[in-house]
């Protein structure tokens, strides 16, 4: 089974 | 004053087309350098990046920065209302809650505009990491919108798998496995029929078909497509948008539990 990351997972708010 | 103008209102068209979607309202963030969007869509899974150049439009004028909150929805059926070959031109006071979007056809014998109400948006921004990616391919933009096509017919995922030797996306589910590839191109008379690829490490990477599909509205605006990939890194897909800009949808991979 895989998992569907999230964009924010990645990316930091500025 | 805020003011751009572009010779077809078709570009127009076609890049919201490629973001509707995707985003239901997005900001867009003018600046004398141009005009940006970002936003992800609403499960927080993509990111759309849109950037418009300044040197881009036929008149661009920005005397202070604004952020114009839209709602696409209503931005897209006002560009119903513009033919093709219209000059559009948007305007905006400093501080103001309308924008205006003004269609001349070429003739100029008919003028039409629309005055739209900005939205306050939640702006959160993301600061996208410099990344260097182990596999960027560059390939026909109709074939890979032919591909997520023909490929979300087997299965909610596609995997694709990078190597020197070539790229191959593969969907597994009920009905079976369906793999493509696709090998380097040799010499090709047309540089946007050509695939390549530029690899330093083999990567590969599983994505939902459905996000990969609503990137693909963008086929319009390029002949080309790029696909940047590194291992647990989102993938960028970017259509370049001539002499504009480029949109860049990023997306976040499905990892093994």
């Amino acid at each position: 089974q895989s998992k569907q990351m999230t964009i924010a997972s990645f990316f930091r708010k500025d | 004053m805020f003011e751009a103008r572009l010779g077809q209102a078709t570009i127009l068209k076609k890049i919201l087309d490629a973001i509707k979607d995707l985003l239901t309202e997005g900001t867009f963030d003018c600046s004398d350098s141009g005009i940006q969007l970002q936003a992800m869509d609403n499960s927080h899974v993509s990111l759309v990046s849109l950037t418009l150049r300044s040197d881009g439009f036929d008149k661009f004028r920005c005397d202070r920065n604004i952020s114009m909150g839209m709602n696409l929805g209503s931005m897209a059926k006002i560009l119903k209302c513009a033919n093709n070959e219209d000059n559009v031109t948007m305007k905006a006071q400093d501080n103001a809650d309308t924008v205006t979007i003004m269609f001349e056809s070429a003739n100029q014998e008919k003028v039409s505009d629309y005055e739209m109400k900005l939205m306050n948006l939640d702006q959160e921004h993301l600061g996208i990491p410099e990344t260097e990616y182990s596999c960027v391919v560059r390939m026909p933009s109709m074939e890979f919108a032919r591909i997520c096509r023909d490929l979300a017919q087997f299965s909610e995922s596609v995997v694709i798998c990078c190597t020197k030797e070539g790229v191959k996306f593969t969907a597994s589910g009920d009905v079976g496995t369906a793999n493509i590839k696709l090998a380097q191109t040799g010499s090709v008379d047309k540089e946007e029929e050509s695939v390549s690829i530029d690899m330093q490490e083999p990567v590969t990477l599983t994505f939902a078909c459905r996000y990969l599909n609503a990137f693909t509205k963008a086929t319009p605006l390029s002949t080309q497509v790029q696909l940047s990939m590194c291992a647990d890194v989102p993938l960028v897909v970017e259509y370049a948008i001539k002499d504009l800009g480029y949109i860049r949808y990023y997306l976040a991979p499905k990892i093994e539990d």
